[in-house]
């Protein structure tokens, strides 16, 4: 079991790494480090990122949408592993700007062909991005409906 | 396994049934703060077997029913369900359509259905092992996953590393 | 101290309900409960809000949006009782969606005569109603610096 | 008391000396993921005396400085000076503008300036004290303090109600 866990962590450490490179930028470092290589089983799963120059010491230091893009690529990494047939994103482009925006809406085009991908959100390039679109609302009071919702206007 | 089609009646502010049809690639849900967006990921979280109320945003099981509004009264079961071809023969059914279906009463019956035969909880969650979806998956992500993540909490990082590994 | 606290408790909760009522709707309920009336320099604070028809057991029922609308309703509603010269807003209208983004947006348009308010965000509709705007950048790697931003791009 | 000027040299990300004139009505503060928008914040947080490095999303009060890139030595010190225009006589002052200074040394020494004058940390609380600002005010909102407040961690509700009444 300790070599399996450890063959699969070293091949999300290189997803996440590559993915986190696609997000930021291809000279940027990342890493995932297990706090205590004895016991791969046990260990806390430590994770550095440094993106475009900077040197924070914890991805505490980080900004809102530079940890939300460092989570987005540990996400990915552990998919690349095990991509699970569909996957659901529930407003996490909230925090990015436009241009992160764009490479997550990005990253979620690339991996489509493989899963399917629901994503909610508010974020006008990220619904020009979609393949089809439902509208929720609430004609009657709180009361919920979905209508399918024409792309041509938001392309 | 792709998923085909989702069925919500009587769960959370789906007072009325609706349906979402999903094709290939990418589906946008959208809609004004408050319309039911993220009632329908609970919904999917649900029918695929979630049991910690708090992961569904609500205290007890029977807060997923509709709770009525000032002009409705509350309904007396929530029911979804969810279909699936089986395209890559990841489901371990003999189908080519697989539906789940979940129910929950206000009297607090539950009943669990795989195409239409009734089942226990534990059949649905075992029709999904090893797929990478389920409950807590690392496939279904809010922004409070995303800070968990961010923050360990609870040793998240590691769960959500052993249930892809 | 007891009847001091009791008063300022009173108007808040009276602010509280008005703000909610322009963010949400004028037909809307909210209230602020001390859970403890007879303890009130101790007590919890509780909120309820039932927006739109709804019926809310907690404010936990609701949506991100509406929760962000919510708290942001105590917020003036604290800031009315003793407006402070300034106000800071960090990305505070990310979980909103344009309708709602507007009507935070006006609420600050009106109290921004009594005191400077400084929004820190990503929303174009945020940033048609700014006075002035000033852009962060990092034209060098990991170095921060400040610039005005002509808002006639974006009105 | 209406805001006129901040200034910020070598405080995090502000390794180069960076000005902001503030005006009436809503500024916007604008630009990518990143490059220093919720520094600025904090930068104002700091210079008004906050004391827990928390708030200003450190672990110790050395990390905001300006803690150097591949291509550029980390700064000695830390410095944010905030002038205020004390056009409503609700600052303690005789003069008609006010500006505080804040200096935090990598060696541990902080220095604390009112109008180029030394003083005590205690002296630019109490410039502040009933005006609604200063560390952990209502006034300074994001959308970590939205979450506290929803969910009341630590009596978080209270604190600010005290603040105000
Ligand atoms: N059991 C229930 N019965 C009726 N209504 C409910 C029930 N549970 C939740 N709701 C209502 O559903 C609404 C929340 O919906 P949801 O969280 O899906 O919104 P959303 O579309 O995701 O909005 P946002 O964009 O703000 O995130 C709330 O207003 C809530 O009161
Ligand atoms: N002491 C320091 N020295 C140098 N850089 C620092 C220091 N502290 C923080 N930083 C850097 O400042 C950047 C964060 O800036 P900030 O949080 O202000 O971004 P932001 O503009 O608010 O971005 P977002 O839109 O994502 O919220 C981080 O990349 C971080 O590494
Ligand atoms: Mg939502
Ligand atoms: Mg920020």
């Amino acid at each position: 079991a300790k070599e399996a866990f450890m063959e699969a962590f070293g091949k999300i450490r290189n997803n996440f790494i590559q993915v986190f490179r696609s997000l930021f930028s291809a000279e940027d470092k990342a890493d995932l480090i297990l706090a205590n290589p004895e016991n791969p089983l046990e260990s806390v799963i430590e994770i550095t990122a440094q993106p475009k120059g900077k040197r924070p010491l914890t991805i505490d230091q980080l900004s809102g949408g530079e940890k939300t893009l460092t989570a987005i690529s540990l996400l990915f990494a552990l998919y690349l592993l095990k991509p699970a047939p569909f996957c659901i994103f529930d407003e996490v482009d909230a925090p990015l700007d436009d241009a992160n925006t764009e490479k997550f809406n990005k990253i979620i085009k690339e991996f489509s062909g493989e899963s399917q991908f629901i994503i909610v959100t508010h974020n006008k390039r990220t619904m020009a991005s979609a393949d089809i679109m439902y509208g929720v609302t609430m004609l009657t009071q709180g009361v919920s409906s979905v209508v399918p919702v024409d792309l041509r206007e938001y392309a | 396994m792709k998923l085909s089609r989702l069925e919500i009646k009587g769960f959370k502010s789906f007072a009325e049934h609706a349906v979402i049809n999903f094709n290939e690639g990418v589906t946008g849900i959208v809609g004004p703060n408050g319309c039911g967006k993220s009632n329908v990921v609970d919904a999917i979280r649900w029918v695929l077997g979630e049991q910690k109320t708090k992961a569904l945003r609500s205290d007890k099981m029977e807060n997923v029913i509709f709770n009525g509004t000032e002009k409705r009264k509350p309904a007396a079961l929530a029911q979804v369900s969810l279909t699936f071809d089986n395209n890559r023969n990841l489901l371990p059914a003999e189908y080519s359509q697989v539906t789940i279906t979940r129910r929950y009463y206000r009297t607090g019956d539950s009943e669990y259905l795989i195409n239409d035969v009734r089942c226990r909880l534990k059949d649905i969650h075992n029709l999904f092992l090893d797929t990478g979806i389920g409950a807590d998956s690392y496939a279904i992500i809010e922004l409070k996953k995303v800070d968990e993540l961010l923050n360990d909490k609870e040793g998240s990082r590691r769960d959500l590393f052993e249930k892809a590994a």
